[in-house]
């Protein structure tokens, strides 16, 4: 463990604690995509199926088990609990068109053609545009409410943090990841408009508004 | 491997 991958994961924490607790209050998931909710959930449960095969720190098991929990929680409040306020006219991201291609991509290009193995290389490969809905969903809406940037700000920063974890990683152990490593870099520039948005924008409260 | 490391990040 080190403090990038630390930092990341705690703003990884914050990121799904923020929008759950923002859903929960306001009683509304006004603006946000239950598409990208159920990708990440989809992210998680392939990702961590080794939460009971393999232990490696309380830390790492608590974060897998508060990861899962909250993400199908959150698509509970979405897709039942406040169905009424989801907004299906701008939710309208084509997900199979992401799910599918994905899917392929993790049979062909793997460390290891197992079930355990194609299964995380897909989750790898689904985080890295997991998040296009929202993004798609602002651009369409034209705006996004200031806990909507922060939730979106925290969770692209993580996989940004992880990237200069592999960097340390790669001096300091050797160690490196390039399924991960290239994923990770396409999740994190695919953030890169909305990030210079956040900067120069919400900062300064103002409200963020993608170019529709 | 290298990549089993991979596996202690969430």
């Amino acid at each position: 463990m080190n403090v990038f991958r630390l930092v990341g994961d705690l703003s990884h924490l914050l990121a799904i604690i923020m929008l759950l607790k923002k859903i929960w209050s306001s009683r509304s998931c006004a603006g946000i995509s239950g598409k990208s909710q159920l990708l990440f959930a989809l992210v998680f449960t392939t990702r961590y199926l080794d939460l009971f095969t393999s232990f490696i720190s309380v830390y790492n098991t608590s974060m897998k088990v508060i990861y899962i929990l909250c993400a199908y929680a959150t698509v509970y409040l979405i897709y039942v609990k406040f169905k009424a306020t989801y907004d299906h006219n701008h939710d309208t991201f084509r997900a199979e068109f992401l799910v599918v291609p994905v899917g392929g991509l993790a049979f062909l290009v793997n460390h290891d053609f197992t079930p355990l193995e194609i299964l995380w290389t897909f989750s790898i490969y689904l985080e890295s545009v997991a998040i296009m809905p929202q993004l798609f969903m602002i651009s369409k809406t034209g705006e996004a409410e200031s806990i909507t940037s922060h939730y979106l700000f925290c969770l692209g920063g993580y996989r940004a943090l992880y990237i200069i974890n592999w960097l340390y990683r790669f001096y300091s152990e050797g160690f490196f990841d390039l399924i991960a490593i290239v994923a990770g870099c396409v999740q994190t520039i695919l953030y890169c408009d909305f990030f210079y948005l956040y900067i120069t924008k919400v900062i300064y409260g103002q409200k963020l508004s993608l170019p529709a | 491997g290298a990549e089993d490391q991979a596996k202690d990040e969430l």
